[in-house]
């Protein structure tokens, strides 16, 4: 049912 | 010198237990006016951010910026201790190996102290940028707490559809399928039980239904939720608090 995305993919680290 | 006092422990409680299960150990950073904390969960889907406002509190001192390094099971434990009305006020020096809780029951002259030990706790700061959303939702907490309960139960996926005049939450499992179709509606009596949508583009995402099932737990912090969607970033949904929030961006999953 789909692929899980990361959210390191849409906020980069500081 | 940090001294931070809740008028009643149970806000500190509630916020603790809206997200304690989905990430562990918490960077609290303790600024001029207010707390904030940021924390991913271990598979780096769900983002916790946290903004305490110093108005959320009966008193606020903070003199220098000092950061809270917490272990979230440990912090629990500790707020048990104290009753959800007595006042809470935590306190800590400016380079503060343990943080003071302290629990007070004016009415009975009972106070109640305990010491947690602090931890350094090597946690990337994410930066969140201000992002564009196809969709915003306002609903009772209530509604979509149940709602996510329900449908997780068929499924470890759940899809949420916005079109102009509808949100649809579809879920479909090896036991069977389920949907809750609601439509905006203002109740005037009770705003707080309205449903507002504002939508820009429809959205058809899809999402972990164990994530939702920690960020439900937020609920107790408000009434209302607010959920913004886009198909190009993370779902953020949001509980408000008197002076803050409590939001979580949770990244979605995709088909191939």
């Amino acid at each position: 049912q789909g692929k899980q995305r990361s959210i390191s993919d849409f906020f980069p680290s500081e | 010198m940090l001294e931070a006092k809740f008028e009643q422990a149970s806000l500190f409680k509630r916020i603790i237990d809206g997200f304690k299960d989905c990430v562990q150990l918490v960077n609290f950073q303790c600024k001029e006016d207010g707390i904030i904390a940021q924390a991913v969960d271990d598979s780096r889907v769900l983002l916790v951010s946290l903004e305490i406002g110093k108005d959320a509190f009966q008193e606020f001192r903070c003199d220098h910026p000092i950061t809270l390094g917490m272990d979230l099971n440990s912090l629990s434990k500790i707020l048990r201790c104290g009753n959800n009305t007595d006042s809470l006020t935590l306190i800590a020096d400016d380079t503060p190996d343990s943080l003071l809780l302290l629990f007070e029951d004016t009415k009975r002259e009972r106070i109640s102290e305990y010491s947690l030990k602090l931890m350094d706790i090597d946690a990337d700061f994410l930066k969140i940028e201000e992002l564009q959303y196809d969709t915003t939702i306002m609903m009772p907490s209530a509604d979509f707490s149940k709602t996510v309960r329900d449908l997780s139960q068929l499924s470890d996926s759940l899809n949420i559809l916005v079109t102009k005049e509808t949100i649809k939450f579809v879920t479909d499992g090896d036991i069977g399928s389920g949907s809750v179709i609601m439509k905006p509606f203002i109740d005037m009596e009770n705003p707080d039980e309205s449903i507002k949508l504002e939508m820009e583009q429809p959205v058809d995402l899809t999402f972990g239904s164990k994530y939702l099932l920690d960020i439900v737990k937020g609920s107790a912090l408000s009434n209302k939720i607010g959920i913004r969607l886009s198909s190009e970033a993370p779902a953020l949904f949001q509980f408000d608090l008197t002076s803050g929030f409590l939001q979580f961006f949770l990244a979605p999953k995709f088909s191939d």
